[in-house]
């Protein structure tokens, strides 16, 4: 940390510009922040560095505060869905078996649905999740149409009067037009089903992605509304500042965020502590 | 785009008469522009951009008709020097025929790590390698599967004990499960995991200090962002990686993290993994690679 005795001038706002780059919250995005900070610092109203690093912080805060919404699903009457979308390997399916066990141990009847019909090993992975999270699986043999493994799903929760169905789907290049039409397939199933249930779509995010992230937020939402976001793996190094720009200019709210393999590594977001991290 | 950006700048600087050091220097804040776009880590850029300049204002741009273009080209050309190693370019895989020849894949969860394995095994079986594969994931669940799933498809052996035997011991026994079978090329899959992970790095270190790879690869996303020069320089110090795979390059993610993982492991980039088939492997291209980047 450099604050505490440095001189206010030029090169503090580029340490504060690459401490913003380096934490992926990208050129464009941190360069108007920095710029604004220039316009506070000739009003006058900003006299030491201090004042400078919380100003930046404060409108980090604000651009995370605008968007914040907690989960839509899980306290209300009747059925409610949660699908988890997203690129290839960026913890969808652990996501799901996290979720699933979260809601379990809080007394909601959940039911999971195998809709990642496609990789080698994919049921049997979330198989294993839901019986650690201790949760019904509805799934089909492997190559089988997601979609119907979904309507499957709706059609047992329906029955078994579930609380929550939580769908895993497969990992898809945001590039790949067959697959984001498979995705706007499973969505239409929910909206002919079950129109009424509150819904969540999570673009499951890794915290490594760089300014990717921007475009997969961009074409998944093309095919799917998304209502939020999951930032996994804020267990490592990376800072997962791409999640500042999406809420900016996506006004994406992140809703949880994975920290571990293991089935109780989820915390809900709080942007404080967030924020305070991108400056250690 | 970055072509348009400082064709453009050019134009404006042109009109102004002959062109100065300090013309360049907008230049090359465009391209340092694009390069933080594209992923390429902060210290990596400042470096990579110094570089440039020597060559920039030099008379090859100051006396060019078009020095937009001039400037793109000493970009590229220091781009494919940094990705290929230039004249320093390593000799390719050639591993021989005659012994058993390991291979231990590394990286971060995620990656890409267990598909490359099975996508390296079939290209080598291709190319009249005998491979076997060795399940050393027993943390994730189904990863033994997903790996034996991969291996019949390509009718490769897989070497298993269960996720209950430590990956030490699953790797020196599938070592000998390959002499025995007379294979030439055994494909280590690891679990994935992180650079700051003590107890892991310490385990892919104990895998190499029992069987002893001749190559070690550390398998990174083409998305990864600004991390990666972290990622990248805890693993080779660790471990000590001696080639880089970079997956899910059929996305559009521009994979500048590339440069930066090049610039502080040194070691080749050798192979692209470019789909989600078994098939969609392919050799690096370093040209390719550098036009992508720029965007
Ligand atoms: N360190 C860490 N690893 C995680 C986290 N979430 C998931 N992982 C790991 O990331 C890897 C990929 O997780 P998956 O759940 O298979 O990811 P996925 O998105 O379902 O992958 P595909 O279905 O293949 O697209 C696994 O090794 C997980 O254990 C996290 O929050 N922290
Ligand atoms: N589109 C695309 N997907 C890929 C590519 N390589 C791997 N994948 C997918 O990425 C996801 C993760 O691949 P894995 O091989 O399970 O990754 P891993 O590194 O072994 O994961 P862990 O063992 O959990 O660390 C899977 O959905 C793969 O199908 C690629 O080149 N392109
Ligand atoms: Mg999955
Ligand atoms: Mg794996």
């Amino acid at each position: 940390l450099f604050f505490g005795g440095g001189k206010l001038d030029e090169e503090m706002l580029e340490k504060l510009e690459e401490i913003l780059i380096t934490s992926d919250i990208g050129v464009s995005t941190s360069l108007k922040l920095v710029d604004h900070l220039r316009q506070l610092l000739k009003k006058g109203s900003i006299n030491t560095p201090e004042q400078l690093q919380e100003a930046l912080k404060t409108e980090l805060l604000d651009i995370l505060s605008q968007v914040a919404k907690p989960m839509s699903v899980g306290d209300h009457q009747g059925l409610g869905t949660i699908m988890l979308v997203g690129v290839n390997g960026t913890g969808k399916t652990t996501a799901t078996g996290k979720i699933a066990k979260l809601f379990h141990q809080d007394g909601k009847k959940v039911i999971l649905a195998a809709a990642d019909t496609f990789r080698a090993a994919a049921i049997d992975q979330l198989e294993v999740w839901a019986y650690r999270a201790e949760c019904p699986l509805i799934k089909h043999a492997h190559g089988a149409d997601p979609a119907a493994v979904v309507f499957d799903a709706i059609t047992a929760s329906k029955a078994r009067q579930a609380d929550i169905l939580l769908i895993d789907t497969a990992g898809r290049l945001h590039t790949k037009i067959n697959l984001m039409e498979e995705l706007k397939k499973i969505g239409r199933v929910l909206d002919r089903e079950i129109p009424e249930a509150p819904r969540e779509t999570l673009l499951v995010l890794d915290a490594t992605t760089g300014q990717n992230a921007i475009q997969q937020a961009k074409l998944f939402s093309e095919s799917v509304p998304l209502s939020g976001i999951i930032l996994t793996k804020l267990d490592g190094t990376a800072k997962g500042g791409i999640i500042i720009t999406l809420a900016d200019e996506m006004k994406l709210p992140v809703k949880l965020i994975g920290v571990g393999e293991g089935i109780d590594d989820l915390r809900e977001f709080n942007p404080d502590y967030f924020v305070t991290a991108l400056f250690e | 785009n970055l072509t348009n950006k400082l064709d453009s700048i050019f134009k404006k600087l042109r009109s102004k008469g002959v062109l100065t050091e300090d013309n360049i220097n907008e230049s090359l804040r465009e391209v340092r522009l694009a390069l933080l776009e594209a992923d390429v880590n902060f210290k990596v850029v400042k470096e990579f951009i110094e570089k440039v300049k020597v060559r920039a204002v030099g008379q090859e741009v100051l006396k060019s008709l078009t020095p937009g273009q001039q400037v793109i080209k000493v970009v590229h050309e220091e781009l494919i020097e940094l990705l290929s190693g230039g004249t320093h370019a390593p000799a390719p895989l050639n591993p021989k025929k005659d012994k058993l020849n390991i291979w231990m894949m590394a990286g971060l969860q995620g990656s890409g790590k267990t598909t490359a394995a099975a996508k390296l095994a079939n290209l080598m079986k291709k190319q009249g390698y005998r491979p076997m594969l060795a399940a050393g994931d027993i943390y994730r669940p189904a990863a033994i599967q997903q790996l034996e799933v991969l291996g019949q498809k390509i009718d490769v052996p897989v070497f298993s004990l269960g996720d209950k035997v430590s990956p030490v011991e699953i790797c020196k026994k599938a070592k000998e499960a390959a002499e025995a079978k007379d294979c030439n090329l055994l494909i280590l899959d690891t679990a994935g995991r992180l650079h700051i992970d003590e107890e892991l790095m310490k385990e892919l270190q104990d895998i190499r200090e029992a069987v002893s790879p001749s190559e070690t690869f550390l398998v990174c996303d083409a998305m990864i962002g600004q991390d990666a020069v972290n990622v990248a320089k805890q693993f080779h110090e660790s471990i000590g990686t001696t080639g880089l795979i970079l997956s899910k390059l059929d996305g559009d993610a521009r994979g500048g993290a590339i440069l930066s993982i090049r610039s502080v492991t040194g070691q080749p980039i050798r192979f692209a993994s470019v789909g989600e088939k078994i098939e969609d492997l392919e050799l690096f291209l370093p040209e390719r690679m550098a036009s992508r980047i720029l965007g």
